[in-house]
């Protein structure tokens, strides 16, 4: 579903140049369950935004579902994007000026659904997150694990075949990191592939494969045995 | 240090009201070190918001030093916030456009420092927090743990008595975790005071005090047994 060969990404500043990402190998198939880990600055949200179509490789290469995704469009990226992919970003980035449900019926509104409808899932999507009785507030409105929530919701209201959390729980309890966990586990069951980047090991052992960045390379990846 | 009676905060969005804080009883001494916990949404932030003085309470009292801090003027509460007061924000409100020794020095330019000095102290923070390399990066020239890093720097330039810390390790690895606790650490033993918001039990048995918040009241307040 995803290679990945010899990728690399750098960041050129002028004066400095970063390498975020210095050869990355990695293959993930279609309803897998990974988990990347690794310091903090070795690469996994570069990686992420790689694999998300959100930025493009410096050298290397990148197929998902055997096409070459150098070779795309802005408009074919676009539209992987708003129908394959479904991102929780590591800031969140939701519209301020906008409602829960209005952030949430976002990718409802490009996938072309209809205003009854994209209420109802968006609806569905944030009761599925606890926030039933927060769809009217707007993002300043809310607590920092409320506002993750909301980006949560976004990422799954359109049932994207690959879902990709950035941190998805860093800002949430123990309890509601668990509630969260548990809904990633049902889309899971229903085929989708999920890869989610997190610092904390307990949330890592919910997913089936453990990938480790060092200094913009993986370190290890491991499978391992689910509890 | 820090008197709290009945403190309440209701916001009032017109056509509801959120009771974020319901009544809230604490006091924390000079020279504490305090870990607020409970679930998302719980009141952490806004009860971390009143004491820092960002924002004001619906009713109660709070007294900070043994002043009524309700009865202060704009000109003496920011005072408060620049000298007395050191915050690292869930959200890190970092400057998009400065780098990151500005960002770190902003707070030192409030206290009327020198530019030589102000250079040298902010470079010494952000050597403290592991990003000496990082000095000339902007905000979205780094990863989400390099942020939170910055602002954590930029609470401890001043060397404030008070410390608030809002889930200062919620993007951070655990190593890199460690080290911000370590740090924390060598400032409480010089005898500053340490709030610090965690949903991270290991990251909580750093302090001396768990006062674990729920809807808003506090339902423990308990001295624990350092490790
Ligand atoms: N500006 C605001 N306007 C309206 N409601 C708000 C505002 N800020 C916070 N709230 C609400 O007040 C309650 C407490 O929010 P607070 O940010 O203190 O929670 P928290 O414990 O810090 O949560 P988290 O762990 O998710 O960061 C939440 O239910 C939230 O929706
Ligand atoms: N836009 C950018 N310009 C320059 N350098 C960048 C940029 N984005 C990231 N970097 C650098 O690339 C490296 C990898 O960043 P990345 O965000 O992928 O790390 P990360 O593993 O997600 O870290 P964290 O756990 O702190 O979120 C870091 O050293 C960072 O400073
Ligand atoms: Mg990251
Ligand atoms: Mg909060």
């Amino acid at each position: 579903m995803i290679e990945i060969r010899e990728l690399r990404k750098i960041y050129d500043l002028g004066a400095v140049k970063v390498e975020a990402l210095a050869g990355v190998n990695v293959n993930i198939l279609e309803n897998d369950y990974v988990a990347i880990m690794g310091p903090s600055g070795s690469g996994k949200s570069t990686l992420m935004n790689l694999i998300g179509c959100l930025d493009t490789a410096t050298s290397g290469e990148y197929f998902l579902a055997g096409e070459r995704v150098a070779g795309l469009s802005d408009k074919q990226l676009a539209e992987i994007r708003n129908r394959r992919i479904g991102f929780v970003f590591q800031t969140f980035n939701l519209l301020p000026r906008a409602s829960a449900l209005q952030n949430v019926e976002l990718p409802l509104v490009y996938a072309g659904e209809s205003p009854s409808e994209r209420r109802r899932r968006a609806r569905e999507a944030l009761e599925a997150v606890g926030l039933g009785d927060r769809m009217k507030h707007k993002p300043n409105e809310m607590s920092g694990g409320q506002r993750q929530r909301v980006a949560i919701a976004r990422a799954l209201v359109t049932n994207p075949a690959i879902i990709l959390a950035d941190e998805p729980t860093g800002n949430l309890d123990s309890k509601t990191g668990n509630e969260i966990m548990l809904l990633l586990e049902t889309i899971y069951e229903k085929g989708n592939t999920i890869i989610l980047v997190t610092h904390e090991e307990d949330i890592a052992r919910h997913a089936h494969r453990i990938v480790r960045l060092r200094d913009g390379l993986i370190e290890s990846d491991e499978v391992i045995h689910r509890a």
